[in-house]
């Protein structure tokens, strides 16, 4: 555990916190992509099923089961309980070109062919483009809530932040997760483009993110 | 032979 890494969990965990309150206090997920939250929720799903088969710390435990707990709840708030202020128009990336794609690779290119690593692999190649219908959500409408810029904004950070952790773990254990570093300069890229428009729109104006 | 590696990583 390094300040890099401990920061960007805590970057992660305020990043699905604010997406679970603006929901659940708004009573609407008008504008939030129900796509992206399914498929982090599979992401979280496929990769820690390790709860069951190996102990890493309490840190590790607490986190994933909080992690996978706020996912669910999240897809619960979009498709059940607020279902009505859903945008299933506006939702409309198809995503089955990621799901394909990312289980052929996941089959692929893993460290194991064992059911456990495939489905590792599978969540971490998902997680670095589970946020497009959510980025293609924007682009259709042209426009984000000044909170739900922030939810991205967060996320992205996390990401990057884990990008500080693994040039670290590098240089102080020797430790390189090829899979882990590739597909996560592969999302960090994803979020360039929506940091450019949230520091130069949303933190110097107020309210929506509009889109050139 | 094939032990599932330990993935630290959130």
């Amino acid at each position: 555990m390094n300040i890099f890494r401990l920061l960007g969990d805590m970057c992660h965990l305020v990043a699905i916190i604010i997406l679970f309150l603006k929901i659940w206090r708004s009573k609407s997920c008008a504008g939030i992509s129900g796509k992206s939250q399914v498929l982090f929720a599979l992401v979280f799903t496929t990769r820690y099923l390790d709860l069951f088969t190996s102990f890493i710390s309490v840190y590790n435990t607490v986190m994933k089961v909080v992690f996978l707990v706020l996912a669910y709840a999240t897809v619960y708030l979009i498709y059940l309980r607020f279902r009505s202020t859903y945008n299933s128009e506006s939702d409309s990336f198809r995503v089955e070109f990621l799901l394909v794609p990312v289980a052929g690779l996941s089959f692929l290119e893993n460290y194991a062919f064992a059911p456990l690593e495939i489905l590792w692999t599978f969540s971490i190649y998902l997680e670095s483009v589970a946020i497009l219908p959510q980025l293609f959500m924007i682009t259709k409408t042209g426009e984000a809530e000044s909170i739900t810029t922030h939810y991205l904004f967060f996320l992205g950070l996390y990401r990057a932040l884990y990008l500080a952790n693994w040039v670290w773990r590098y240089h102080t254990e020797g430790f390189f997760d090829q899979i882990a570093v590739v597909s996560g300069v592969v999302q960090t890229i994803f979020y360039c483009d929506f940091f450019y428009l949230y520091f130069t729109k949303v933190l110097r104006g107020s309210g929506k993110m509009t889109l050139p | 032979a094939d032990e599932p590696a330990n993935h630290d990583e959130l």
